[in-house]
């Protein structure tokens, strides 16, 4: 389990590594454990995504169509990008000004980590940053198969939350007024959005 | 010690214990 892994790691390895005197091989050795998924018994443990032509393909188309996407899904991406973590909101406005900007860094920063890819994995930043824009393509095309291709290896219960959360999205146009009258204090308890500025807000999603 | 270990190495003990 990852709590126990967790714990070898933090309280024994440091331990090991002391004991270790100049031994290259085994410290070789173990870096190819560390690194290797294969090490990992359950497919929720796998650490690493390696880079493959096809993925760096997929990267590239996908940033090719950076245009189509939305400014929300936009700033969560940069977001990744610079490993700034944020509390998800409901409403969010980025100035439209600086739209064709953001296209640019984030396209400028993939391209930078791309070009500095050591050992053949992905980093996790820019794992996690495509991760973002293949959900926001599965939730736009209302499919969970849009792509078989995993950016980062998410634990199941992650994948099995974010699932959820695009099932419930898809839902959202199919809510009757009252329902939508519930949800209104949970996504928005201090209201900030006049009743029909958060059902086109809500729409939104 | 630990800087002995690959970048990759590194970057999967910074995962576990994230």
């Amino acid at each position: 389990t990852r709590p126990l892994l967790r714990e070898i790691v933090t309280y024994h390895l440091p331990c090991y590594l002391a004991k270790l005197d100049h031994e290259d091989v085994i410290m070789s050795e173990l870096s190819e454990i560390l690194i290797n998924p294969g090490s990992y018994q359950s497919d929720s443990l796998s650490l690493v995504t390696p880079v493959s032509p096809l993925l760096l393909s997929s990267i590239n188309q996908a940033l090719d169509r950076l245009d189509g996407i939305p400014d929300q899904a936009l700033v969560a991406v940069n977001r990744k990008l610079i490993g700034k973590t944020s509390m998800p909101k409901f409403w969010h406005v980025p100035r439209s000004s600086s739209r064709g900007h953001l296209i640019e860094i984030v396209r400028k920063r993939c391209k930078m980590i791309i070009a500095r890819i050591e050992e053949g994995y992905m980093p996790k930043r820019l794992a996690k940053a495509m991760s973002m824009v293949n959900l926001y393509w599965k939730q736009k095309l209302r499919s969970m198969d849009i792509s078989q291709l995993e950016y980062f290896p998410f634990s199941k219960e992650t994948a099995s939350l974010q699932n959820d959360v695009l099932n419930a999205l898809w839902l959202l146009p199919k809510l009757q007024h009252d329902d939508l009258k519930l949800l209104r204090p949970i996504l928005d308890p201090d209201p900030k959005f006049r009743k029909m500025q958060f059902r086109v807000s809500l729409r939104k999603y | 010690t630990i800087n002995k270990l690959s970048n990759g190495a590194l970057q999967s003990v910074a995962k576990i214990i994230s």
